[in-house]
Formats: structure tokens, C-alpha cells, sequence
């Protein structure tokens, strides 16, 4: 049997909405460590891979290993259902084809529960190669998000260029061309409003907006956003997600034809 | 500039 128990369901309303623009169904792999997502988009450019510890859940039971195939459209209806306050809980038989919510309001005044037929998805799995990373660009993720906003409107691709002075996002098409810069801060008083970058070796990639303004779907789920990039490898956007795990967003680069 | 596909960096397990 499978149960997880979370007094926030307002974290996994956040997930579906940082997965469901950019994934049509995935797989939830339960274990007795936590969730687990990994899923390409439908055009193989990039990948998200969802990471909840068992230790972050109020309650967590999984007596056996479950593969829950889940329709995202569906499952952020559900969610759609639950209050911000509300505690939910996920709960699955061992080999069920359903899987049911429940949540519950902080009064205990309103229960309700939703049962979800499951389905059946051979999804490949990807291999992620430990990579230490040339440049990790540490921001608030609302920066990133307005970034990724503004220059989406002067290209298809954005360039990312780290150097020791700092970062630079630059784009360019029909109507002009524009360039943000972005320093490292120096000592500010809020972690969350940092900039840092950590600079092995200066790398400049190029990236299509398009996915990069799916990544920043998720940015209510964190205050800040890691940027990791090397040479020819697939950025990696990451949030945290409270205490509990992390969300990371691969993204293929763009290259010369 | 063409986009690439992630599974050319990532390998199917």
C-alpha cells in the first residue's frame, strides 16, 4: 500500500503547475525514499526530473515500489480541488490502476476525496551523467522568470554567456537585439536576492526561450534558481522545493548547423 | 543554430 500524507498541498499544486504546460502524463515513481518523476517534453528537448523525500511528508508508507502513470490535465483538475491549506493525502493499493486524493480542510470541517483512474506508460528512462559543472549561477528566480520573459520578445534563443564578471542574457531577431547583464552581488543582506556565480571556466551556450519560459513555471515554488552549465551539456535549471526535494529542468543546447 | 535532442547527451537506460 502506498500513503503520503502532506499538510501543504499548496507545494504540489505548484509542482503541477511547474510540470503541466511542458508534460502531457508522467510517471510517479513511488518508493519507500520518496517520489519520483522523469519525463521528456514531446519534442525530446528537454527533461524534468522531480524529486520529493519521503523524510518531507508529514506521513509517507510504501510498502511496495509503484509506478503511478498519471495524465497531468487530470491530476491538475484534482489538484484545482484542494484549498492552499488544505492537507492532502495520496493513497494507492500495491499494483492499483487508481490512485485517490484526499484532502482536507484546516478546520477538518470539509473532506473530500478524488479518485483518479491510472495509466499505463512505458516511458524511457535517461541516464543523467554526474557532471561538475563550469559555471553555477545562483538568482532569484523571479529575476530569471523576468528575464526570460523580456528577451523572449526579440528572439527564439537566448545566449547565456558566464564569464568572472558576471552573467549575460542576450537575444536577438526582427525587431533588435537586447543584453542583460546581470553582476555578482556583493554582500546583501537577503540570501534570496543574490546573485553568485561560481566560475570554473567561462561557457557561452544558446538555448531556445521557448523552454526556458516553461522552466520558469516553477518559480513560485522557490525564491532563488541555479543555473549549472558547462560546454556542449544540457543546462540545468533547478528550484528547490522547501524541504522536501527539487525540481530540475535539462534543456538541450542549441548548436552551429 | 538547430536544436539538439536531449537524448544525445543523456543515454537510455
Amino acid at each position: 500500500m502506498f500513503e503520503a500524507r502532506l499538510v501543504q498541498s499548496s507545494i504540489f499544486k505548484k509542482v503541477l503547475e511547474a510540470i503541466k504546460e511542458l508534460l502531457n502524463e508522467a510517471t510517479f515513481d513511488c518508493s519507500d525514499s520518496g517520489i519520483q518523476l522523469q519525463a521528456m517534453d514531446s519534442s525530446h528537448v528537454s527533461l524534468v526530473s522531480l524529486n520529493l523525500r519521503s523524510d518531507g511528508f508529514d506521513q509517507y508508507r510504501c510498502d511496495r515500489n509503484l509506478s503511478m502513470g498519471i495524465n497531468l490535465a487530470s491530476m491538475t483538475k484534482i489538484m484545482k480541488c484542494a484549498g492552499n491549506d488544505d492537507i492532502m493525502t495520496m493513497k494507492a493499493q500495491d499494483n492499483a490502476d487508481s490512485v485517490t486524493f484526499m484532502f482536507e480542510s484546516p478546520n477538518q470541517e470539509k473532506m473530500s476525496d478524488y479518485e483518479m483512474k491510472l495509466m499505463n506508460l512505458d516511458q524511457e528512462h535517461l541516464g543523467i551523467p554526474e557532471t561538475d559543472y563550469s559555471c553555477v549561477i545562483k538568482l532569484p528566480s523571479a529575476e530569471f522568470a523576468r528575464i526570460c520573459r523580456d528577451l523572449s520578445q526579440f528572439g527564439e534563443s537566448v545566449v547565456i554567456s558566464c564569464t568572472k564578471e558576471g552573467v549575460k542574457f542576450s537575444a536577438a531577431g526582427d525587431i533588435g537585439s537586447a543584453n542583460i547583464k546581470l553582476a555578482q552581488t556583493a554582500n546583501v543582506d537577503k540570501e534570496d536576492e543574490a546573485v553568485s556565480i561560481e566560475m570554473q571556466e567561462k561557457v557561452s551556450l544558446t538555448f531556445a526561450c521557448r523552454y526556458l519560459n516553461y522552466f520558469t513555471k516553477a518559480t513560485p515554488l522557490s525564491p532563488q534558481v541555479c543555473l549549472s552549465m558547462s560546454a556542449e551539456v544540457p543546462l540545468v535549471v533547478e528550484y528547490k522545493i522547501g524541504e522536501i526535494g527539487h525540481i530540475r529542468y535539462y534543456l538541450a543546447p542549441k548548436i552551429e548547423e | 543554430m538547430a536544436q539538439s535532442s536531449i537524448k544525445s547527451f543523456f543515454p537510455t537506460r
